[in-house]
């Protein structure tokens, strides 16, 4: 489970903490605006209104023992920058922050950001794709509780084959392609005899309960 | 080739447009604001100054015949809704339209939108989720050359099994899953005899030209 700051409750940041309490994450909000707390601090592990761009108050909330911190303000580009300059400061290790446009993404990134997201232009990207396939739908996603992800594999899969590792039966997982970062083959539907190799990433299929389960199990 | 037009040209509506536009499609770029416009009058096919609810403006730019119309009108919900009621008044059979609540989201389907569209809400999700799996990278990025896909079921398809449509030497497409609209079940690498029926969507992997070529192919 981790700790993780969203500071900026928009329509994206909202979501972002909302999912991670759903997923069953620590998640503490931040907005300015107290009415947007007000708006999840049911749904959430913390919610406060504070001025994130106010060192202090940061501070206050022990913010340096978070493991991911999110900066979605969005219009102040200033404050967006400070942020996330300030828990970059404070220790955070993973930070991810959204831009409004690339001069301030590339700002970000020379400031510490350790992943910059354009919301709105990376969804255009994705809805302009899929109307142009004739009948693809919005990516996999399958009935309500199972999901497709992609997974590198940990060490403790090295040299042992699919029979050995037993997914299913353990774990509910599903492997639909085994990803040779080797040779860059991909083997659809493999057979229980492949042999998962260092760097093979593998494609699975699960409950998403399951999937939930594999991924503390493996963090 | 499609003819799309796409109104409201802020961070989402203008990514559309532009990446519609490198996909080779034709774009009608229209927003009230000729800054907005000029931004990407030489990237797509044609850009146009007006304001979007004014009825006999869009008629004068022949929006009628029109294969798809894209409403991503943000903050004045009430041009939104009205816009995208207009496009379906004139005949435009294909209307997305972004929402910026689920009330509004709820009007617009009962006038018809053809599908609407949360792009901050969707892109939070999928951040939540990428940040919470253990070893998740960023959706289903196959080697250079592969995507998967999800597609709906051509009526061609109905009753016949995979073996006698024999996608992979026909087209180079694997099915992975098929999924039963009527049941709501998943069956993950399907056998060789499992029938297709109406109302199935099909998750396929392929590469990029096959499933390109297929897509054109099926359009
Ligand atoms: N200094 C700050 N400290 C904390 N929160 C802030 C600060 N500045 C702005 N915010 C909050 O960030 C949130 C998101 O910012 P804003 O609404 O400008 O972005 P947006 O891009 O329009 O949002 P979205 O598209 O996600 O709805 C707002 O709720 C705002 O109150
Ligand atoms: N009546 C109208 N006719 C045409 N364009 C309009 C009309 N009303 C608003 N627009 C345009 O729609 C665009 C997008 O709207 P707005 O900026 O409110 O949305 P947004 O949600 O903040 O955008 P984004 O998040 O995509 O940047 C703006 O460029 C605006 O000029």
């Amino acid at each position: 489970k981790k700790q993780i700051v969203v500071i900026g409750l928009g329509r994206f940041g909202s979501s972002i903490a909302l999912n991670l309490a759903k997923l069953g994450q620590e998640v503490l909000a931040i907005d300015i605006d107290e009415v947007k707390v007000k708006e999840v601090a049911a749904q959430v592990t913390h919610a406060v209104q504070i001025d994130a761009t106010d060192i202090n108050a940061l501070k206050s909330l022990g913010i340096s023992n978070f493991d991911i911190g999110i900066v979605a303000i969005g219009e102040d580009v200033q404050a967006n920058i400070l942020t996330t300059l300030l828990l970059k400061e404070l220790g955070i290790p993973y930070v991810v922050a959204k831009a409004i446009n690339t001069l301030q993404g590339r700002v970000l990134v020379k400031i510490g950001a350790n992943r910059v997201v354009y919301p709105e232009k990376e969804m255009g990207k994705k809805i302009a794709h899929s109307l142009v396939s004739s009948n693809f739908m919005d990516y996999i996603e399958l009935a309500k509780d199972y999901r497709i992800e992609e997974m590198t594999t940990p060490a403790s899969f090295h040299g042992k084959t699919l029979r050995e590792l037993n997914l299913r039966n353990r774990w509910g997982i599903t492997v639909i392609v085994v990803k040779r970062e080797q040779t860059g083959d991909i083997e659809v539907s493999p057979g229980a005899e492949t042999t998962v190799l260092p760097g093979d990433t593998m494609i699975v299929l699960g409950k998403n309960d399951d999937l939930n389960r594999w991924n503390n199990h493996t963090r």
